[in-house]
């Protein structure tokens, strides 16, 4: 038993400390879990350069992964989410899953020539997503 | 709804006459709350456009904008830059109150050129300023004209000036001569060498006809300039009169509408939010903040 021990040891390698981080990580987090990711436009892209004086560069952000089956507080989402998950596995899967949304923006500053040549310097709610939450 | 269409042909406010250039189809799409439409969102209307298939055709193929006045715009990036980071984001200061800035160059203005040097330099205008743009959701907090120099014209560097305003009142559309319905008049120093803007504040003027929304304000403005040192020659080659381009209004207000930023309705949200929305946990770090957290 000891000679077919060591062979068996042989045939599979100790794994390293990295791959057992990476073995365990599939059971702790989904592989995509909903998360922010980053996205960054400019004006000139959609031809509103000529209008929108500033920003040059503008990162709205948005939200994308899968939200796990017990989300609980750990998006700061409500009992509801696992309510409507519950329905949709259990009862009617037409219901939707939860979905991955933005839960915070912040504002974006925007200078822009209007119609009349006039000039303004605006600031807008809500046009960068900061955090995302499973609703 | 039938009800909503109905709101939107209403044409209570300039902002919707903007609406008339959206493709029909899009028009559904733009029932929003009044305020919103009120809002006068420069945004919204190429948002939408964009869209909508075609929409990119017709931003493009849409009349050119005004091109702002070079000076003006200078001063409004310069303004931007103190307001916001490189990224857009709203800088957070006491002094900051406003979130929406206007700059106006007058629609037309005519000069009087008069010398008198033992009155000194006058400098005198006639400028009317049309503020369609200006919605009703924008409340004044600050409004002011302000000069620049021709810096490509030397004058002496440290100068004093009595300004003389007066609004002229256009009552019955048959009035020939504008009653002229109130005016102000002030001194002001500054040295030339440290500035290309003098700011004249005008907001105690201004503000009973931007609180009823007047479209247009009809203005006379007259300075007069004294060259502050005695030493100089007073007979100056170029006169202050040659120097000071005519100015633009600036408007600084506080926009009440949903879409625009309010600095103290952030902090009010932040505190009544209950939901604690995810950190973006890296395996090891997060889990343990979040445990924390969730304690």
């Amino acid at each position: 038993s000891r000679r077919r021990r060591e062979d068996k040891l042989k045939a599979s390698p100790a794994t390293s400390p990295s791959n057992l981080s990476q073995y365990f990580k599939q059971f702790l987090f989904p592989q995509n879990e909903c998360e922010l990711h980053n996205f960054r436009l400019s004006f000139s892209q959609l031809k509103w350069d000529k209008w929108i004086i500033a920003p040059n560069r503008y990162s709205p952000q948005y939200c994308k992964g899968d939200c796990p089956r017990v989300v609980g507080h750990r998006y700061g989402s409500p009992v509801h989410t696992m309510v409507q998950n519950i329905i949709y596995e259990k009862l009617d899967p037409s219901v939707p899953k939860p979905s991955c949304v933005p839960a915070e923006y912040s504002p974006l500053s925007v200078l822009t020539i209007e119609p009349d040549g006039s000039i303004v310097y605006k600031e807008y709610e809500d046009m960068i997503a900061t955090r995302c939450t499973c609703r | 709804p039938p009800a909503r269409a109905q709101l939107i042909s209403d044409k209570s406010s300039g902002f919707l006459a903007a609406q008339e250039e959206l493709p029909s189809e899009l028009k559904p799409l733009l029932w929003l709350p009044q305020g919103v439409l009120r809002g006068g969102y420069a945004l919204l209307p190429p948002l939408l456009k964009v869209l909508s298939e075609q929409g990119q055709q017709q931003w493009h193929s849409q009349g050119p904008r005004l091109q702002p006045d070079s000076r003006a715009l200078r001063y409004m990036k310069r303004l931007y830059k103190m307001s916001a980071t490189k990224e857009g984001i709203p800088k957070a200061s006491k002094s900051h109150l406003y979130n929406t800035v206007r700059l106006f160059t007058p629609c037309w203005e005519c000069k009087h050129p008069h010398r008198d040097l033992s009155k000194g330099d006058l400098h005198s205008v006639d400028l009317l300023f049309n503020l369609d743009r200006v919605t009703a959701l924008e409340h004044l907090l600050k409004s002011v004209l302000l000069y620049s120099f021709d810096t490509s014209i030397p004058i002496s560097s440290s100068i004093t000036c009595m300004c003389h305003l007066s609004v002229q009142e256009h009552g019955s559309p048959g009035q020939v001569c504008p009653s002229i319905s109130h005016s102000i008049a002030f001194s002001l120093h500054f040295e030339v060498r440290r500035r290309k803007w003098v700011e004249l504040d005008v907001t105690s003027f201004l503000q009973p006809l931007i609180a009823t929304h007047r479209r247009n304000i009809h203005m006379a403005v007259n300075v007069t300039c004294l060259v502050a040192d005695p030493q100089e020659d007073t007979r100056l080659e170029h006169p202050i009169s040659v120097a000071l381009v005519p100015p633009s209004l600036l408007l600084y207000l506080n926009d009440t509408s949903e879409q625009a930023y309010h600095r103290w309705n952030s902090l009010r949200h932040r505190r009544k939010s209950p939901a604690w929305p995810r950190q973006r946990s890296s395996p090891t770090g997060g889990k343990g903040q979040e445990t924390s957290q969730r304690a």
